[in-house]
């Protein structure tokens, strides 16, 4: 029974992306079948795997809102056990063409219900906002991963998210529950890291993930190439950070 | 007659929050009279300022919804010359709720026509989406200012922009234009930022802004304490660059 993360933080440019392509990419190089839903219409995720957009005739747009079965739009990577359902321009208009829809938020959840068994990770990267494609995926998944990076900013919006996520556990999805908070850009060398890493331990305790991700110019480069960063530069900080996070997610073994 | 600016970029994490609350607060410090509009549920414009969301009893929501005069809405700040219509809670909920309003694209625009003449200088600063806020901020507007990350992502979404930019202009704002391209968080010692400078320059020629904007951890460090960079450290980089940009967007004199 496949485990499905939703990746989610309306807090924008904080790692959500970067984590989903290359925990998704880790957790197949260790042979557990795994798909990526990239649910954000600016596709950065469909790209960040060198899958170009603009060439995409299905995305999930379809399975939300044409009906096609999302077996039908998973494409192959560059990774055997990585498969990816892209994103293209249409889901740009997702939102408005949902609001008038029976079951709005639920529709994802639906259409997962079908592929789930056939991976061991369902992860889906969300766009910066907490609208209709963002509550859908967290209606779909059994759990969230929070990635937050260390600044003031970042700190700022996490009651909202918390409470977006607790009226989806009581009208949408009972079993929905926060996975992990992944602290992201981690720099050693700012003192202003430092204190958001400590805020952030106070307020979440232990489900902050054991794995900080370092701040790693690798990491923004690799995008560029269409390649994740274990297959960009696999002996870089990022690549190992990544890894590490990949063996936390694989051992945290909750019971589905 | 006073010029209004909407700093736009869907993409998350670009630096609009903090364009939008320093390049506000030079302006106002070369005694320009100056508002900035919060029109983004996070908030982070409104508390980057020091006014604190939860004691906001109302907000640019009120506005865009119960026909709330926004010069009833505007705040003092620290600053003399610079006034702040805050956001708050309530505006997570605006999209959702005027999908089924008269005018709902254009419901900024009224408002701010009562208004606009009490200004030189109206900055809007906007979530990272393209959706009805964004909308409503494009067709109040006489120009964008658009900051793009100096990463892969960040150039990404930038056709899309474009496209909404030209739609909005088409059917609500004939008078829409770009007046900047903004260029942020650039890093000399990283040769990805040189190539994304190149690339931006080819694509936008003379929009680019003679200014960048270097990444300074200065920058990050201001929000956490509530105040504009000038006002937190007016030496470092990051203050002296939102001072030039401030001198540019004055001297740019387009007739309105
Ligand atoms: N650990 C890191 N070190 C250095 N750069 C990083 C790191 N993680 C992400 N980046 C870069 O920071 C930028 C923002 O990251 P990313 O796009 O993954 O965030 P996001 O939360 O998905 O953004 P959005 O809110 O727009 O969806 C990107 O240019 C990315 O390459
Ligand atoms: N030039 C800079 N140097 C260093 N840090 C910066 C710089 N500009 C912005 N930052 C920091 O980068 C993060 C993202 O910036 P900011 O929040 O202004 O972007 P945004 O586009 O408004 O994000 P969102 O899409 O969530 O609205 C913030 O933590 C901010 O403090
Ligand atoms: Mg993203
Ligand atoms: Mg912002």
């Amino acid at each position: 029974m496949g485990r499905v993360f939703a990746i989610v933080n309306q807090k924008g440019g904080v790692g959500k992306t970067t984590t989903a392509v290359n925990l998704a990419a880790c957790l197949a190089a260790e042979k557990k079948g795994t798909l990526l839903i990239d649910i954000d219409p600016q596709g950065n995720a469909t790209s960040g795997l060198g899958v170009d957009k603009g060439t995409v005739e299905h995305s999930i747009y379809d399975a939300l809102l044409n009906h096609l079965p999302p077996g039908n739009l998973c494409i192959s990577t560059q990774l055997p056990c990585l498969e990816l359902i892209p994103s293209n321009r249409q889901l740009s208009g997702a939102e408005v063409e949902m609001v008038e829809l029976e079951q709005r938020e639920s529709r994802l959840r639906f259409a997962l219900e079908k592929i789930k068994d056939g991976y061991e990770f369902i992860l889906i990267d969300c766009p910066p906002s907490l609208g209709l494609l963002t509550v859908n995926s967290l209606a779909a998944a059994d759990a969230v991963i929070v990635p937050i990076q260390c600044e003031y900013y970042a700190l700022e919006g996490m009651s909202q998210l918390l409470e977006v996520i607790r009226r989806v556990k009581r009208n949408l999805n009972p079993y929905l529950r926060v996975e992990g908070i992944l602290l992201t850009m981690a720099d050693g060398r700012v003192s202003l890291s430092g204190q958001v890493v400590d805020e952030v331990k106070r307020f979440f305790g232990d489900k902050v993930y054991g794995t900080t991700i370092p701040r790693n110019v690798r990491l923004s480069e690799a995008p560029g190439f269409g390649k994740p960063i274990i297959l960009y530069d696999g002996f870089c900080a990022g690549a190992e950070a990544y890894r590490q996070l990949a063996k936390e997610v694989m051992n945290s073994g909750h019971v589905y």
